[in-house]
């Protein structure tokens, strides 16, 4: 199992529909100050279901959807979709790809999808519990935050090692 | 829970001491178990590490980059005895010096058949350890869109000759 | 007390600007001093940034590296309004792009007859801005030392031959 | 005025005397990690009278002594000196060359001399508040602290200023 597709489409600084076709193996993002790669990071945490909007830099979780810029208006939805490759069967549905995919508009509900129908948030947080992408989402580290995924209470350490097991 | 975790925590254990010492040469490192602070709580989970030629020492002490070595061993580790699909990493190399970053390049490199990374930097160095490379730029409209890395290289020079110039 | 704050308010207020400019090429930003809560509590500073092509926006939306740009800008403002007798910045320019690391050399260089710095840095491109380089390094006995900056450039050298033999 | 020496001894990594001579202009300071590049910054910090073992990264006070290492035994003391260029007269001594230093035992106590003569802990502090060197030391940034430089409430910001007038 990998991470297939990133689609982002009036997510934070992506006002257009942008999508990153990932392989396995090692992929490295670069670009200037502010052009946007952390907030690639948060999409992803958003749509496997984040609730507190500063874990994804924010005051409030209206803050993630395409504020507007010197040359676009405003968005009116944020949506972002995750594809992974489930050739292996790690996920327990019947596709090759299985698609993860979050929806908020300014009215404030969320709407969450897997393989394109409507779900509820725990079932998409059960489907990722199933391959060690808890709630605590240890396997994507923040800018500025390696050395805090250390430097926790002893229990954090211990809910890391729970998480994975 | 217990058996699964006991068994969990002792690869993780064994794992964060080999990644110590590939990442501190002549140092070492464990994680322990520590009693359980009441009856409903189970214990947590200590960090010694032990840089070579140099006392043991508490977290705190050790330099910047020092903890985010700490803190890569421990991700390291659990990457080799659980891993998850995906890893997203956004500049953990910030505070390390080339030598270090070099050492986490190779790790990269190593084990890029267990698990997926996708790694977030500025580092040249960095940038060795790609399978592929993405570019993220801001557009002239005020939004950001994904390029070509070649093409994200070529704005930063371009940036970069406009500012020499300029 | 009022009449020296106003006065010092004024000159870093407009040297904030500035230096916003020049850190944010097409980019604006100001200081603004905020009513006082209460009648013995004066007001606080309020900063605002808008970067070129994006909209104004709470600091705490603003990229790591912008953040640390516009910490710079106010930093170079007080430099240039009230400078100090010496300043030490340690690691300041980790989040920052090739870019930008140019611009604070730059900066460094323009204002080095007005203050003394001392920079700490593992960014070959910040060494550029040195009048002197100093080396620290971890002797064989666990103690630091200071070198010449030519030896520790060799050690790191030496750590690197030996990494990527080893 | 600038910093002209700065003299170490059996402070943190540095049990041996060590001494970095200052020109005016731009010094750069490079090493590999855990080399003890910022605890020359702690020991600016410390010499000009910081309370709070905190701030120079220690749990107590006597964390700034050199604790031993695999080649050396722990110091009994840590001594920080600081030699100002005064030719300009910045300083109100009658000296061309201005000295401030403190020394720590194992016993706790602190120990202050300004140009070698004994002294209290608030005559460094008012020497120094002089020039712009207050309390909050606005001109030392420590590693990772460049955001929290600007971060800080309105209130901050203001002190940083009325610190400087
Ligand atoms: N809702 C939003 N609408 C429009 N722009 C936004 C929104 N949220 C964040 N941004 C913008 O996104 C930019 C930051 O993006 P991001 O943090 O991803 O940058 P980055 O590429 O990681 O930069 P750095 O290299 O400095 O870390 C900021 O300039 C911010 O103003
Ligand atoms: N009291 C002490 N006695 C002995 N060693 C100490 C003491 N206090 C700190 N150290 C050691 O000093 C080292 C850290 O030094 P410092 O933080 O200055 O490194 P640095 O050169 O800034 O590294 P980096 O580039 O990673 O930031 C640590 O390894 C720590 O163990
Ligand atoms: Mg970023
Ligand atoms: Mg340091």
């Amino acid at each position: 199992m990998h991470l297939k597709r990133l689609r982002v489409r009036g997510f934070k600084s992506f006002p257009r529909a942008t999508e990153l076709v990932f392989e396995p193996g090692v992929a490295v993002i670069i670009g200037p100050n502010g052009s946007g790669k952390s907030n690639l990071a948060d999409a992803v945490v958003w749509a496997l279901g984040e609730q507190s909007p500063s874990t994804v830099r924010g005051s409030s979780m209206q803050d993630v959807i395409f504020a507007g810029s010197d040359g676009r208006r405003a968005s009116a939805v944020a949506e972002v979709e995750l594809v992974f490759d489930n050739a292996d069967g790690a996920l327990p549905l019947p596709t090759d790809e299985v698609s993860v995919m979050r929806r908020v508009g300014r009215d404030g509900g969320s709407h969450y999808s897997i393989n394109r129908s409507t779900c509820r948030l725990t079932d998409v947080v059960e489907l990722m519990a199933g391959v060690g992408l808890g709630r605590e989402l240890h396997s994507i580290i923040g800018q500025g935050r390696v050395e805090a995924f250390l430097a926790g209470r002893p229990e954090d350490r211990r809910n890391q090692i729970e998480e994975a097991a | 829970i217990d058996a699964e975790f006991a068994e969990t925590f002792a690869a993780v254990q064994e794992q964060f001491s080999h990644m110590v010492e590939v990442l501190f040469p002549g140092g070492r490192g464990r994680l322990l178990l520590q009693e359980p602070a009441s009856e409903d709580e189970p214990g947590g989970v200590s960090v010694e590490v032990k840089p070579a030629r140099k006392l043991g020492k508490k977290l705190q002490l050790l330099s910047g980059g020092e903890r985010a070595l700490v803190a890569i061993a421990f991700l390291m580790a659990l990457v080799l005895s659980r891993p998850c699909p995906f890893y997203i990493l956004d500049e953990i190399e910030a505070a390390l010096d080339d030598v270090n970053i070099g050492r986490l390049v190779q790790l990269l490199r190593d084990y890029r058949e267990r698990t997926q990374f996708i790694i977030i930097t500025h580092q040249k160095r960095t940038m060795e350890a790609a399978d592929v490379l993405y570019g993220v730029t801001m557009g002239p409209d005020g939004g950001s869109a994904v390029v070509s890395a070649r093409m994200a290289e070529e704005e930063i020079e371009r940036e970069e000759r406009s500012r020499t110039k300029g």
